[in-house]
């Protein structure tokens, strides 16, 4: 565990907190892509299936729990608790454009070919895209809230910190994990486009609106 | 060295 690493896991938490903060307190899951939350239930359902096979450390485990356990709460809340507040008109990217291909993609390419290490590979494949539904519902409806931006800001750090968390373990410890650094600099490179526009916008306050 | 064993990262 280096401080990148570290950085990375809290400003996954932080992204996660934010935006079960942002519909609790607002009663509404406007302007949130369901889609990318039941990609993101199934990215962490499948990645941590471990949880009964190995055990790591307190902290893993625990971050694991939480990680599944909010997603699914997440998805609750956008369909059932506040579904009146979905703005499911503008959430309309086809999820099985992504689980399919990657779902091919994770049994050619993969370390291992047993049913964990596949599931994983598909996991590490799926989070690299499964933030484009959110993605496409902030190009559609040409803007954001504020608190949702620092949502998408936050779950996109995560990734570019643990890009630089590899690069600091081959380095230093000699380990690299060649799919996982792959996908995490696809997934970093989606979110580029956003951290330009946050950057020149949101943290000068103003509210994030696409060019027309 | 390939990573298999060694899923420590989440």
């Amino acid at each position: 565990m280096n401080v990148f690493r570290l950085s990375g896991d809290v400003s996954h938490l932080l992204a996660i907190l934010i935006l079960l903060m942002k519909i609790w307190k607002t009663r509404s899951c406007a302007g949130i892509s369901g889609k990318s939350q039941i990609l993101f239930a199934l990215v962490y359902t499948t990645r941590y299936l471990d949880l009964f096979t190995s055990f790591i450390s307190p902290y893993n485990t625990a971050m694991k729990v939480f990680f599944i356990a909010s997603s699914y709460a997440t998805i609750y809340l956008i369909y059932l608790k506040f579904k009146a507040t979905y703005d499911r008109n503008h959430d309309t990217f086809r999820m099985e454009f992504l689980v399919l291909p990657v779902l091919v993609l994770a049994f050619v390419v993969n370390h291992d070919f047993t049913p964990l290490e596949i599931l994983w590979t598909f996991s590490i494949y799926l989070e690299s895209v499964a933030i484009l539904p959110q993605l496409f519902m902030v190009s559609k409806t040409g803007q954001a809230e504020t608190i949702t931006s620092h949502y998408l800001f936050a779950l996109g750090m995560y990734r570019a910190l643990y890009i630089v968390n590899w690069v600091y373990r081959y380095y230093f410890e000699g380990f690299y994990d060649l799919i996982a650094i792959i996908a995490g600099v696809v997934q970093t490179v989606l979110y580029c486009d956003f951290f330009y526009l946050y950057v020149t916008k949101v943290l000068k306050g103003k509210q994030l609106t696409l060019p027309a | 060295q390939v990573n298999k064993q060694n899923k420590d990262e989440l």
